[in-house]
């Protein structure tokens, strides 16, 4: 029963595309269930592009409000360490990938998009909502997933969000309160908190009975390898490239500063003064946020190190 | 643990046979073959069957004490007492081998060469290695590094040999160890949670207080 | 049960995971870094 949801029933699929559902209600997709493989795909993928942003397309089908996601595939894109789109080749690629699929019997559609956000959190950057709004609107149903690489490595479990946006000018009945993210200075411009245009979805996982029993298998492996990991070690360029997008930062502040003292025989701005504290508050709590993670690291470090070396014979 | 679960099957049948073998001569036999079976590196089952102390006193008493050999001694033993002990057939002298190699590997973390060489009668080290890497590390018993330039075996994991009854208390005291230290972490963990939590509590009163001041302050100042 | 038995003594065997001189420098060395981290951080604060 559990590798039901494997079957695809193209009929029930066709007569869904038809009616669109969607259409009347923006928030009508609420939830998403993606495949032990499709997560695990994803998660590999956003690993290997490092820093660099990486991106990719999902398969599945659709059950009511929820988005099945049964497979993703890479994309052939450059990314760069803030920004990834797909060009002209990589629209090529998907025309062939999915024909090659449909050929090859397997009837999922592409269902949506995944995209790396390398340390810096799940969320929609403002590329992100006008790509995913561009999609919604000539490929629907369409969802939007972003994985963090670098923290899935420290928080030790995925760090995954899957949104969808809503329709242009549309706008949401309760303001979601948008989760403080620290943001690379080279990611700026290009952020901006967007949280009002998207919405995120709920997601779960399923896994089919031969997945359990191969993860069943590497159960022993996994377990020594997540022992043996540090948060420390495995996220040293994560963590330099933090530190010294602090120090941009506090640069920046310093500047700014200087301009405003220099400034404020001119027009006092109580306003200016706020913006720059705001601006440091941000980064000391963007450096709490570094130190809070390292020290996480070191205490697991500590425990492993009294509970597995400090017994002896 | 996958060696236990692969060579449970083999004890079985052994155990099974030592308790309905009625002649004394049938029970050397199975003893010569359980000390020749290729996946089989546990003895202490086989051992305690009952049956098998009618071999006590007769002209296969030795055999009994070859079982003994293999479920707690190693190579060297055999040697000192090989007068009193049956003639080894090859696929013996391999088994005693890798039984020593987990028994010395009970001891250290870091096997040298010279020692295994020793110890397991090896003249090269070509040859200590082609033991190591095709009887010790594909039979599962071991896992480890070759380290070639420190001239030394490192192990990772090796499959545990029948427990001496006196190694019992040994292995009581470490768990207990082990259990205390787990506890006391525990504590140890709970205590700063209770700290944590306290700090953050005067971290706010604290923060209160300030803010009033500067409310007041500011109420002064108009 | 002796298969038990024997299979707490290959675990207990393994104790201490890790006891070379190396790691306790590679170990030493962690601590301090993430020490110096937070005493950076504290300045920030300040």
């Amino acid at each position: 029963s559990s590798d039901g949801i494997y079957y695809y029933d193209e009929a029930a699929q066709t007569k869904f595309q038809h009616e669109k559902p969607w259409a009347h209600d923006p928030n009508y997709f609420r939830r998403v269930r993606i495949s032990a493989l499709a997560l695990l795909k994803m998660v590999v993928h956003a690993r290997s592009g490092g820093t660099i942003e990486v991106m990719g397309l999902m398969q599945g089908k659709t059950d009511g409000d929820t988005i099945v996601v049964m497979d993703a595939f890479a994309l052939p894109v450059e990314g760069t360490e803030t920004r990834v789109n797909a060009q002209a080749d990589a629209y090529e690629y998907m025309v062939d990938y999915s024909q090659a699929n449909k050929q090859a019997g397997r009837l999922e559609n592409v269902v949506g998009w995944y995209h790396s956000h390398p340390g810096y959190g799940c969320w929609l950057s403002g590329i992100d909502v006008s790509t995913q709004m561009l999609n919604q609107k000539y490929q629907e149903p369409f969802l939007a997933v972003v994985i963090d690489p670098t923290r899935t490595v420290s928080a030790g479990k995925v760090e995954i969000g899957a949104f969808r946006t809503y329709p242009e000018g549309y706008k949401p009945p309760d303001e979601p309160v948008s989760e403080y993210q620290t943001i690379p200075l080279n990611k700026i411009e290009d952020f901006g908190v967007h949280c009002k245009q998207y919405y995120s979805l709920d997601i779960t996982y399923f896994k089919s009975s031969l997945d359990s029993h191969l993860l069943d298998l590497l159960w022993n492996k996994y377990w020594v390898n997540t022992l043996s990991s540090s948060p420390l070690l495995g996220n040293r360029d994560y963590v330099a490239g933090q530190i010294s997008d602090l120090a941009e930062k506090l640069e920046q502040a310093e500047n700014q500063m200087a301009h405003t003292r220099f400034g404020s025989f001119l027009a006092p701005s109580s306003r200016k003064k706020e913006q720059e504290e705001s601006q440091l508050a941000k980064i000391t709590r963007d450096s709490a946020k570094i130190t809070v993670e390292q020290v996480h690291g070191l205490m697991s470090q500590v425990i492993k190190d009294f509970l597995f070396n400090s017994v002896r014979q | 643990m996958d060696i236990e679960r692969k060579q449970a099957e083999i004890v079985d049948h052994f155990v099974k046979q030592a308790a309905v073998l009625d002649a004394e001569a049938s029970l050397a036999n199975l003893i010569a073959e359980a000390t020749s079976h290729p996946s089989l590196f546990a003895f202490s089952e086989i051992l305690s069957v009952p049956n098998l102390t009618k071999l006590e006193g007769t002209q296969f008493a030795s055999h009994l004490e070859l079982l003994r050999l293999f479920a707690y001694g190693a190579c060297s033993d055999y040697k000192s007492n090989s007068d009193r002990l049956p003639a080894l057939s090859a696929d013996q002298v391999r088994k005693l081998k890798q039984l020593t190699v987990l028994m010395l590997a009970e001891g250290n973390k870091v096997l040298p060469y010279d020692q295994l060489m020793q110890e397991l009668d090896v003249s090269n080290v070509r040859e200590l290695e082609d033991f190591l890497i095709n009887d010790c590390m594909y039979a599962g018993i071991v896992r480890g590094k070759l380290d070639q330039l420190r001239r030394c075996f490192e192990v990772q994991f090796a499959a545990g040999r029948d427990l001496r009854p006196e190694q019992l208390n040994n292995m009581i005291q470490t768990l207990e160890n082990w259990l205390g230290t787990s506890d006391n972490l525990l504590h140890t963990i709970q205590d700063k949670i209770k700290w944590a939590d306290a700090m953050s509590e005067e971290n706010k009163k604290h923060r209160k207080e300030i803010e009033e001041k500067v409310e007041d302050a500011k109420q002064s100042f108009k | 049960d002796h298969s038990l038995l024997r299979q707490v003594s290959s675990l207990l065997r393994r104790l201490p995971a890790m006891e070379s001189e190396k790691f306790q420098d590679d170990f030493l060395m962690e601590y301090n870094d993430t020490l110096l981290m937070t005493y950076l951080a504290m300045f920030t604060n300040c």
